[in-house]
């Protein structure tokens, strides 16, 4: 009996020419039957992962020939938001690489891809409104992400049904971008002043006009509904030095708690963001730090200590939340660790049903600092994968054994399919006989 | 399959696909038809993940246009 088709039918407005949100509808029907087979989906996304199902179905036996079981599947993910976290400013990445990664995501139906652009070692974004960021602040004239590439990435994305939400951290990690621009940075008093600079300085309007003009290109030139504006790791060192920023401090009646002028910031920032119609994710420390926090801000949470507790403290004040503490990837641990991450359950912090709604989901984390082009994908895959299925099968799905016999045969479809995944333990793939 | 999905039956019986036999096509009801790049490149990408890069470009004509 032969299969001769897969027919494909889109049932609702197929939202082809539309970038996906966090409200995109990934489900999908599949039933193959001979001679024809069927995928139905209420809106292209839920195509695009039926195809990845579908593709997963066939295999080729050793004589070469193509088979595929009769099959009949019900299909949508657990979590709305499931993200893959890179990072191109400590380590620049071409955007090759990330068009590989994009690939290997649709391959486990991951569905943003969370873009750290700029960090304090490098700004790679080129600006149209400030080109001297990108100009004094990175790498060097070639280590730059162009509006064409930055293009290029968006729509490769949208095409595997990806969204791709840009991270500019402020008022922390900024150093790169004093280079472009001038008095951005608050400087630093030892004594006497240093010429260091420390975070944004928050206590200037030029500060304001200059994030006011800058997000409202970005929010131009990226299509999703989000921007992440990280708000981690503010050093409060250099502020505390500043007798300006003293001055302020006491004018303002903060007396010596910075987190209350890092609030007042953040504040601000987020008003811009509003202003421009988009919707703001925030590391967790602009949670703990902030006396009052727009309602709606998405809080992301990195700290690994404390991570079930916060589930349960955001939640319960009412934010929606996105998960990364548990899956850092960048800590690498001898032998399978993808079972750590394949283990976590998101939902299990003790939260009720509508704290548990506020989950969105989650994001494995690759932070720049020893990977690049040369080492990021293995790094990436399978480990990664652990955390795809933990964020789209359904809960119940945590066999071990079970997900390392898929697991180790999805590795082997990754190799052959060009992502240079690693090998998760002993073994080989079958399409190394042919190679 | 990685991730697993939702709910999934599958049969003993096999079915054979060849190259040259088989293609991925739009249903006269979809909403969405040629005209949608998306579904096309996505066709077009699944057809290679599956049957590998050879077989696309050297399929008969008639493939390409359905």
């Amino acid at each position: 009996t032969d299969l001769q088709q897969l027919l494909v039918s889109v049932v609702l407005d197929s939202e082809c020419d539309t970038y996906p949100n966090i409200s995109s509808d990934e489900s999908y029907t599949l039933l193959v039957k001979g001679p024809v087979a069927f995928l139905k989906a209420n809106r292209v996304w839920g195509v695009l992962r039926g195809l990845e199902t579908f593709s997963q179905l066939i295999y080729q036996d050793s004589n070469g020939a193509f088979s595929i079981n009769e099959s009949n599947i019900s299909d949508s993910p657990r979590f709305p938001h499931r993200g893959i976290l890179i990072d191109t400013a400590r380590h620049y990445l071409p955007v090759k690489s990330i068009l590989q990664t994009l690939d290997a995501m649709a391959f486990n139906k991951f569905n943003v891809l969370h873009w750290h652009i700029v960090d304090d070692q490098s700004f790679p974004y080129q600006s149209i409104t400030f080109p001297e960021l990108s100009n004094k602040g990175s790498y060097s004239f070639s280590h730059v992400y162009t509006p064409n590439n930055v293009r290029t990435v968006i729509e490769y994305a949208r095409l595997r049904g990806i969204r791709v939400i840009p991270e500019f951290d402020t008022p922390g990690h900024t150093q790169s971008w004093g280079k472009g621009q001038k008095d951005l940075l608050t400087p630093c008093y030892y004594t006497h002043q240093s010429g260091t600079f420390g975070p944004i300085n928050p206590i200037v309007n030029t500060t304001y006009s200059f994030l006011s003009k800058f997000f409202k290109e970005i929010s131009m030139v990226f299509p999703d509904q989000f921007i992440h504006l990280g708000g981690d790791e503010v050093d409060f060192t250099c502020w505390r030095s500043n007798p300006d920023i003293k001055y302020f401090m006491k004018q303002k009646g903060f007396g010596s708690n910075f987190t209350k002028l890092e609030s007042f910031y953040i504040r601000k920032l987020l008003d811009i963001i509003s202003a421009s119609k988009k919707g703001s994710i925030v590391w967790q420390e602009v949670f703990d730090n902030a006396e009052k926090l727009q309602q709606g801000t998405v809080v992301q949470i990195w700290q690994q200590e404390t991570y079930v507790q916060k589930l349960r403290v955001i939640t319960a004040a009412g934010f929606p939340v996105i998960l990364s503490a548990p899956w850092y990837l960048d800590l690498i641990s001898y032998g399978q660790d993808w079972i750590t991450y394949y283990t976590v359950e998101p939902l299990d912090f003790g939260g009720s049903q509508e704290q548990q709604q506020l989950v969105m989901g989650g994001e494995a984390c690759l932070w720049g600092e020893y990977v690049d082009a040369t080492n990021l994908t293995p790094r990436l895959w399978p480990r990664a994968s652990a955390v795809g299925e933990r964020l789209w099968s359904q809960k119940e799905i945590r066999n071990i054994d079970n997900a390392y016999e898929r697991l180790k045969i999805h590795r082997c479809r990754m190799v052959r399919r060009k992502i240079a995944a690693e090998p998760l333990f002993t073994g080989y793939c079958d399409h190394e006989n042919k190679m | 399959l990685w991730p697993m999905p939702l709910s999934v039956e599958t049969s003993p019986r096999l079915l054979h696909l060849s190259p040259d036999h088989f293609y991925i096509s739009h249903d006269p009801s979809s909403t969405a038809g040629p005209s949608c790049a998306l579904l096309q490149e996505a066709f077009r990408r699944y057809y290679e993940y599956i049957f590998g890069f050879y077989q696309w470009h050297h399929r008969p004509a008639k493939f390409h246009t359905e």
